[in-house]
């Protein structure tokens, strides 16, 4: 464990507390996108299968626990909690993720470290969380005015994973045979597409002004 | 022992 890895891993948790700060204390999940939720909730099902197989530290399987019930929690919040999913922007959340579900299921068959059930499965888990924010990305566009709660919801989820870009060059320089390319490229990928939105995060944190995406 | 390194990240 190094610090990279330790700031990432709480940049991803305080990213999940907002979002659940902000729909349990507004009791409204507008602006937020449940299809990229429900790819967050598949994301960690398919990469922490290995909780019961594979004790690696009481804090990694305790954090792969809130991961995976915060996500469910979540998931299942925008779709059944009665006052919570009349607040949803159905209309807008049209992005089709089954595709994306497809494109990378598709490539973890063909590029994966090992041609086995739980490497296949993990990078699946890879390639698709560096892809799942593009739901939530689209509707922040088409939903023009971005509450407070969900733009640091969105700048936290961005800023864990440039965190984890940090801990590969930290351990590629620190271990013997450190490779983990697939989550380097991933990661590279799922940065970059928070580019434009860090932009604009930062013009509205100078400025002081409410955060505005051109459509 | 490559294998450990790699997934024991979250």
């Amino acid at each position: 464990m190094n610090i990279f890895r330790f700031l990432g891993d709480m940049t991803h948790l305080i990213s999940i507390l907002i979002l659940l700060l902000k729909i349990y204390a507004t009791k409204s999940c507008s602006g937020i996108s449940l299809k990229t939720q429900e790819l967050y909730a598949l994301v960690f099902l398919a990469r922490y299968l290995d909780l019961f197989t594979d004790f690696i530290s009481v804090y990694n399987s305790v954090m792969k626990v809130v991961f995976i019930a915060s996500s469910l929690a979540i998931v299942w919040c925008m779709r059944r909690h009665r006052v919570v999913r009349r607040s949803y922007d159905k209309e807008l959340d049209t992005f089709r993720h089954y595709f994306l579900v497809a494109a990378c299921l598709a490539l973890a068959l063909l590029v994966q470290e090992k041609f086995t059930f739980l490497e296949v499965l993990w990078a699946f888990s890879i390639y698709l969380e560096a892809v799942a924010i593009l739901p939530q990305l689209v509707l922040l566009q088409r939903s023009g005015n971005v509450d407070n709660l969900t733009g640091q919801y969105v700048f936290f989820l961005g800023a864990y994973r440039a965190f984890y870009i940090l801990n590969w060059i930290y351990r590629y320089f620190t271990e013997t045979h450190f490779s983990r390319w697939i989550s380097c490229v991933s990661g590279l990928v799922q940065t970059a597409l928070y580019a434009d939105f860090f932009y604009y995060y930062f013009i509205s944190w100078k400025n002081n002004s409410k955060l505005q995406l051109p459509a | 022992a490559s294998n450990e390194g790699t997934k024991d990240e979250l």
